[in-house]
């Protein structure tokens, strides 16, 4: 393993820890998008529907078991933890989840590699993956106050699919020559879309100041 | 192959 893909995941991972930090230690999740949790539930399943067929490393599945545990939990507090769910920003998370999957599913059936369950569902959870930030981005720009731990939460998950990025440049050159363009497209797009937050964190945490973004 | 880099990515 490389060190920007091992840097991708510790970020991801980081992020991860991160959130959960701010709900338990704080008992709440504002500022927090259940739909985009959902939607990383959903992503992993579909991409991790291999973990008890093929192993392919001790690392590998236990990234696997934590994603799918932690993202699971997430969604759990969310809507189920009697304190932590009357935080939840209902009214402003706004975005339905059916015009983000419907149309990654309709896409992975036209666009993918093999006509198999388990390539089509690997192919739909790279779409939708690239997508799922959005109803947390826009509930972002709704809010006036966003917490140091949420704005880092969201920088840090952009981040890892950026360090990615480099990890298949890396690969490319070092592995084998060949053009994967469902990951490395879906990837690129992923990253492109955080451009703007990236953008005014970074600025906030330049000058000391909050982080707001424009609406 | 094409395989590998499936298997051995999250």
């Amino acid at each position: 393993m490389n060190a920007f893909r091992l840097a991708g995941d510790m970020t991801h991972l980081l992020s991860i820890i991160l959130l959960l930090l701010k709900i338990r230690a704080t008992k709440s999740c504002a500022g927090i998008s259940l739909k985009t949790q959902e939607l990383y539930v959903i992503v992993f399943m579909s991409r991790y529907l291999d973990l008890f067929r093929t192993y392919y490393s001790l690392y590998n599945s236990l990234m696997k078991i934590i994603f799918l545990g932690t993202s699971m939990c997430i969604v759990w507090y969310m809507r189920s933890h009697k304190v932590v769910r009357q935080t939840y920003n209902n009214d402003e998370d706004t975005f339905r989840h059916f015009f983000l999957v419907l149309p990654c599913f309709v896409l992975a059936l036209l666009v993918h590699r093999n006509f198999t369950f388990i390539e089509i569902l690997w192919t739909f959870s790279l779409y939708l993956e690239s997508v799922a930030i959005l109803p947390q981005l826009v509930l972002l720009q709704k809010s006036s106050n966003i917490d140091n731990l949420t704005g880092t939460y969201v920088f840090l998950l952009g981040a890892y699919r950026g360090l990615y990025l480099f990890n298949w440049v890396y690969r490319f050159f070092t592995e084998n020559h060949r053009v994967r363009w469902i990951p490395w497209l879906s990837g690129l797009i992923q990253t492109a879309i955080y451009t703007d937050f990236f953008y005014y964190y970074i600025r906030s945490w330049k000058n000391r100041e909050k982080l707001k973004l424009p609406a | 192959s094409h395989d590998k880099f499936k298997k051995d990515e999250l």
